[in-house]
């Protein structure tokens, strides 16, 4: 071999031009087959099967068990630590990553585990709140934001995805109607009065309600523990079924808050309008826009509303668990599509409001505050991609039909694994 | 892990960031 390789001589001649012509129409001809490909990837539903795209480390990141190692990484985080040790670790963790200490309200004796340090939480008024329609409702670094045009969504320059693969379809003739669960609490859309559980309350007693309390706190909504959720509204057996998740007993006090954000909100409680708003049927002279905030490992992990505005529904995506960085939203196509994630839909006083926590490998747990059946990166066969279960928050409040949130109002977060 | 807002507003909504831009909850990011 040493010898083949040394004393080989090489001899250098030209190829002929049809060689190279040959190879170009060759190029041509492959683009084309995989531009022909694309067009007719469609499911039954006429919607664009997603797989996995890019280059080929990418398609080894795909072949590793991502959901497992997601798992492994959740249960060596909550690991107890030794109380000596806790300290000069959670330091060297916020040297390494920059978390400000400055910011959090307990010792760091007092965080049993790094997953529990890294769900901290913020000493009150370290995040002011600015008095603009559409604030940040997390900490992190703005990856890109813009318009919403013929329904694509820019993941980076150059590299889109269907907002319909991000949020999901309607889908009609689903089995739980939202009459049907409504039957013991009404609203009278054309009256300016609610019957909550047999009793009338003008929607004018209840504004005044509001008026009479404090308006810069915010009550604690009553919420249902698991159980009872689990209890009255067993989840679904399989994707594509609807439960209503919420199943709070409506209260003066909560309807003081909701009353509270409908003012916000500039709409009317009487004037909702029965089904819920999407992103394809946008008023005259509304544009669609999204923005895309990415949380480095340091960084607080809860999210926060961004608006007033309130939650219609829920949409649980089951997917992988790539990282979401931006390293790899450049190289992997329809990621946020591919990922598991948690679509909340619902409007504010513009319209459809959409927000879209999304999974990632050492994060693959999604919290939200407000409905406790919700449980991500479970073990289990992966559904396709684009399927979902899908829950109805119509009886957190009378008034609003949805779970109602005001501006920086805390409705979840991200743990590890 | 990732946020993604997607939102109706009238179509002279202006964003007050830019991309790359730090953020933290509660700062704003357009009106």
């Amino acid at each position: 071999l040493m010898n083949a390789w040394t004393e080989t001589p090489t001899k250098w001649y030209p190829l002929p031009l049809a060689v190279g012509a040959l190879l170009l129409v060759a190029i041509q001809y492959r683009k084309k087959v995989r531009g022909s490909r694309k067009e007719v990837e469609l499911d039954e539903n006429g919607m664009e099967v997603i797989r996995l795209k890019g280059p080929w480390h990418v398609h080894v990141m795909g072949a590793l068990p991502l959901r497992n190692l997601s798992r492994l990484w959740g249960y060596v985080n909550e690991v107890e630590l030794p109380i000596w040790f806790r300290p000069h670790g959670y330091r060297i963790y916020a040297n390494l990553f920059g978390c400000n200490l400055d910011e959090i309200d307990s010792p760091l004796d007092s965080y049993p585990s790094l997953g529990a340090f890294f769900y901290r939480k913020l000493k009150p008024g370290v995040r002011p709140v600015d008095g603009a329609v559409l604030v940040s409702p997390a900490d992190g670094t703005v990856l890109h934001f813009g318009t919403v045009k013929g329904m694509q969504v820019e993941q980076v320059k150059g590299i889109t995805y269907h907002l319909d693969a991000l949020l999901g379809v309607e889908r009609p003739g689903s089995p739980i109607s939202h009459a049907e669960h409504n039957r013991d609490m009404s609203i009278v859309d054309d009256q300016e009065f609610a019957e909550i559980n047999g009793i009338e309350y003008t929607l004018e007693q209840l504004i005044g309600t509001s008026n009479g309390s404090s308006g810069t706190s915010t009550p604690s909504l009553a919420q249902p523990t698991e159980s009872d959720a689990l209890l009255a509204h067993p989840p679904p057996k399989k994707y594509g079924e609807r439960f209503d998740a919420s199943v709070v007993e409506p209260s003066r006090d909560n309807l003081a808050h909701d009353a509270s954000v409908a003012r916000e909100m500039g709409v009317r409680p009487a004037m909702e309008r029965k089904g819920s708003m999407s992103a394809r049927n946008i008023r005259p002279g509304n544009s669609l826009f999204f923005t895309v905030i990415y949380l480095a490992p340091g960084d607080y992990h809860r999210f926060h509303s961004p608006t007033a505005w309130v939650v219609e529904k829920r949409r649980h995506f089951v997917g992988e668990l790539f990282s979401v960085s931006p390293w790899m939203a450049k190289r992997l196509e329809n990621l946020f599509v591919l990922n598991e994630r948690v679509a909340l839909l619902g409007r504010w006083k513009y319209g459809f409001f959409g927000m879209v926590p999304v999974g990632a490998t050492n994060v693959g747990s999604i919290k939200v505050n407000f409905d406790q059946a919700l449980r991500t990166n479970v073990r289990g066969r992966l559904p396709p991609p684009g399927a979902y279960t899908e829950a109805v928050y119509s009886n957190a409040s009378p008034i609003l039909r949805g779970q109602p949130l005001t501006p920086a109002e805390e409705m979840g977060g991200f743990r590890l694994g | 892990s990732t946020v993604v807002l997607v939102f109706e507003a009238p179509a002279d909504f202006e964003f007050s960031v830019h991309a790359g831009q730090k953020v933290k909850v509660g700062h704003r990011l357009g009106d």
